[in-house]
């Protein structure tokens, strides 16, 4: 390095219009990479370091922290229409760590690295002492309820037979005794009315997702189920971008604990594997 | 003399750019 030209960043304010471009384009790049859970939004902006960039641009070393919406990331629904899950609901937050470079105009992602958590469940009882937890997935009662969900679900449809991709979060409601799911779902070449064995019923090859809701109410020698899903339009799998810098790492959606990791036969592979992991 | 390459930052004292301003609510 040449005596005379050290390195200098350019410090920018955290809400200048520059480092929200910075961080909503960071924000979109987790959206479009995360294929579990659900889509996150821009919260609070830590910190910015704006280092110039050899032979031109500039990179945006950003800290920023992103919220939970309702919307699942494979919904359609533009991030602007998403709700941000309230602190009622148990909320969940991101840390992220990025790296932007702004070349022509033009962010683009070259680092990337993010965890979440849901918020304490002191936090969430100060505010609302009946409101019930974020529950286990793998809790024998989630995955009843999610079994029921569908079963009913595909019994209902005249449709394609919807196959579970991931259960995306639950809640053990103590009154009246109920448990509430939401996972996600894929269509299948089989039709619904004919399945006789599940297994032999293969994801289309144009992928067809659905997202759905649902209550299981405990009742006196029974149960009620209660299950409502929506079913996006067909998204042919396309082959994700990538970071383009040597150090970029992957999104870790396992990092959430209210987003499990996905059946592996159920899920493409581009969604398990969505950039280069160092 | 041996000089010290590297980082050479002034930030200005009176300036608190960050954290910015909180969109929604904080966990």
């Amino acid at each position: 390095i040449p005596l005379g030209t050290a390195l200098t960043y350019r410090q920018l304010n955290c809400d200048d219009p520059e480092t929200e471009q910075a961080a909503l384009a960071a924000v979109d790049y987790i959206n479009s990479h995360m294929l579990q859970g659900y889509k996150h939004t821009l919260n609070q902006i830590d910190k910015v370091k704006v280092w110039p960039r050899r032979p031109m641009g500039e990179v945006f070393e950003l800290e920023i922290d992103t919220l939970e919406t309702t919307c699942h990331v494979l919904d359609p629904t533009p991030l602007a229409n998403c709700s941000v899950r309230q602190l009622v609901e148990h909320a969940v937050e991101g840390d992220c760590d990025f790296q932007v470079l702004k070349q022509d105009g033009q962010f683009s992602v070259l680092f990337a690295k993010c965890d979440s958590s849901p918020d304490s469940a002191e936090d969430v009882r100060r505010l609302c002492p009946g409101c019930p937890l974020l529950a286990p997935l793998n809790d024998t009662k989630v995955v009843h309820a999610v079994d029921v969900a569908l079963t009913a679900f595909n019994a209902q449809s005249n449709g394609s037979y919807f196959r579970l991709l991931e259960v995306s979060r639950a809640q053990l409601v103590p009154l009246p005794p109920s448990t509430y799911v939401e996972f996600a779902v894929a269509a299948t070449d089989c039709a619904a009315k004919d399945v006789t064995d599940p297994a032999k019923c293969n994801l289309l090859a144009e992928k067809q997702y659905g997202f759905c809701k649902a209550t299981l109410t405990e009742k006196v020698g029974g149960e009620d189920v209660a299950v409502t899903c929506t079913v996006f339009q067909t998204q042919p799998l396309l082959p994700q971008p990538q970071p383009e810098g040597p150090d970029a790492v992957a999104v870790d959606p396992r990092a959430d604990p209210a987003v499990p990791v996905p059946s592996q036969a159920d899920v493409p592979v581009a969604s398990l594997v969505v950039g280069p992991v160092v | 003399t041996v000089v010290q390459p590297g980082i050479a930052v002034v930030p200005d004292p009176a300036l608190r750019p960050c954290p910015g301003r909180i969109r929604y609510f904080k966990v």
